[in-house]
């Protein structure tokens, strides 16, 4: 696959950047939590609510021992909350950001089981004479969080097979329309960091989420019918291994991976159907595309027309249930752009183009069209994967919400470099995510005025 | 202010120890219990 040269330098961008005072200087919100059904806390979120009371370390302190205090969680973006100690009132010069779900973050009680007292900030202490009866006022009746909510996002982050050493099929990156066999390197939040098994660089990695559509179970290529680049030595195995189902202890198997849905009715995709689809070398558009091959268990190889190479090594594969791939039409209907053929004459026109190439459009039933309730809404802050350079996980905005389809904006960079997404990506995360698994988050770019 | 679903919210007692002595309030506690 040829990167666009320009979109490599991201690494450019901030180190250790803080979401805190960039949403507050853009005045912008950030995707809920609850948005991301593969991120830790997902399901619980709805019940982290603005006004919660926590217990945290109060730096405004003489005490020689760390002392504590109850702040109140005044804002919630993603991850992070803006808080505010209680007994400042309306005064928000101190309030400050934190990442709920890091260990620095207490539900009220947790102090007086390890035996500390809570000391209110040293420029309020003159405020009450009598903090406790305040407390009494402000605590009793409020919301806190479970005693337990650390232990939950550490289970909810550790909580799935993938470790070190296990193998996987996954799409060549110098050759999308073949899959590799590769090793898990690392794991992050269900990040898989790939090391391909035959590769002759020492540093030829590859990420993708454990639930990409990029990466399958040992044995799958071969099922579905899919172009593997693998020695024989290994397709003769995996061939035993379909027979036998004698997979190997550190072979990803089937059942780690989502199942994709069935298609419906008796109606299929036929080779030479036309369709609209992201191009997987260009995600900023959706192109004009045919079904170049049915592969078996419901998946497809697809080619953007126009920029087809001769052996077809561009072809992509995606499953007939793949949010990515729409019926002739649902540009227009949607008001978006679609990228018609490389060197097409004129003004595009579906009904004129199928007729000059003596081809038919993919019948919509076949695509699937439910919408889930994703949450989503245009101007929300997420951290998003370049999926140009995968490796990369950047401070992002959502600039257009149609349907399930995002289109993903990487703040500071021109437009084209956008990227539309399924709203169920497991590609986009909410702020704080990185924070949360300790990876770095690549700011917004900044443009160096030349002097 | 009452939580309007109760289903997942369970209301405790809370402990609250403070440099001038300890007390208990009644919170209601969720956010990660099943």
């Amino acid at each position: 696959m040829s990167w666009p040269k320009t979109i490599t330098s991201r690494l450019g961008g901030v180190r250790g950047f803080d979401w805190g005072p960039y949403l507050s200087s853009t005045s912008s919100d950030a995707a809920s939590v609850s948005c991301f059904k593969h991120c830790p806390m997902s399901d619980n979120w709805l019940n982290i609510t603005v006004g919660m009371k926590v217990e945290i370390q109060n730096h405004e302190c003489d005490l020689p021992d760390h002392a504590y205090w109850i702040a109140t969680v005044i804002k919630i973006a993603g991850y992070k909350s803006l808080m505010r100690f209680e007994g400042f009132g309306n005064d928000t010069s101190y309030d400050f950001w934190m990442n709920l779900c890091t260990q620095d973050v207490h539900p009220v009680g947790w102090c007086a089981t390890i035996g500390k007292p809570l000391v209110p900030p040293k420029s309020i202490q003159h405020k009450y004479l009598d903090w406790k009866e305040y407390l009494v006022k402000r605590l009793t009746g409020s919301r806190t969080l479970p005693s337990n909510f650390y232990n939950k996002v550490v289970e909810s982050i550790g909580n799935h097979r993938f470790k070190k050493g296990v193998h996987v099929e996954v799409v060549d990156k110098m050759c999308v329309s073949a899959m590799r066999v590769a090793t898990v390197d690392e794991v992050i939040g269900g990040r898989l960091r790939l090391q391909y098994v035959d590769s002759k660089e020492e540093n030829d990695d590859f990420w993708c989420h454990m639930r990409s559509p990029l990466v399958h179970p040992i044995t799958w290529s071969q099922r579905s019918g899919h172009k593997l680049h693998a020695s024989q030595e290994y397709k003769n195995q995996c061939l035993n291994k379909i027979i036998t189902e004698n997979y190997h202890p550190n072979d990803a198997v089937p059942d780690m991976f989502h199942k994709a849905k069935e298609p419906q009715g008796d109606l299929k995709f036929q080779v030479g159907m036309k369709l609209e689809a992201i191009d997987p070398l260009n995600l900023s558009a959706i192109c004009v595309a045919t079904v170049m091959k049915v592969l078996k268990n419901n998946y497809l190889m697809i080619g953007i027309d126009g920029s087809m190479a001769q052996n077809g090594s561009d072809w992509f594969c995606y499953h007939t249930s793949s949010p990515c791939i729409f019926p002739v039409g649902f540009c227009e209907i949607n008001g978006l752009d679609l990228t018609p053929p490389r060197g097409y004459k004129g003004q595009f026109k579906w009904f004129e183009y199928l007729k000059q190439s003596k081809s038919t459009a993919a019948p919509v039933k076949l695509f699937d069209k439910e919408i889930p309730k994703h949450g989503f809404k245009p101007g929300h802050k997420v951290e998003a994967v370049d999926l140009m350079e995968p490796r990369l996980i950047c401070v992002a905005t959502v600039s257009k919400v149609v349907g399930r389809l995002l289109r993903i904006h990487f703040d500071g960079w021109e437009n084209e470099y956008d990227q539309w997404v399924d709203s169920e990506s497991p590609d986009l995360y909410p702020a704080g995510w990185c924070e949360v698994m300790n990876y770095g988050l690549e700011g917004p770019r900044v443009k160096v005025e030349p002097p | 202010d009452v939580p309007t679903s109760t289903k997942k919210w369970e209301q405790k007692q809370v402990q609250i120890k403070t440099l001038e002595g300890e007390f208990s309030v009644t919170m209601w506690a969720s956010g990660g219990d099943d």
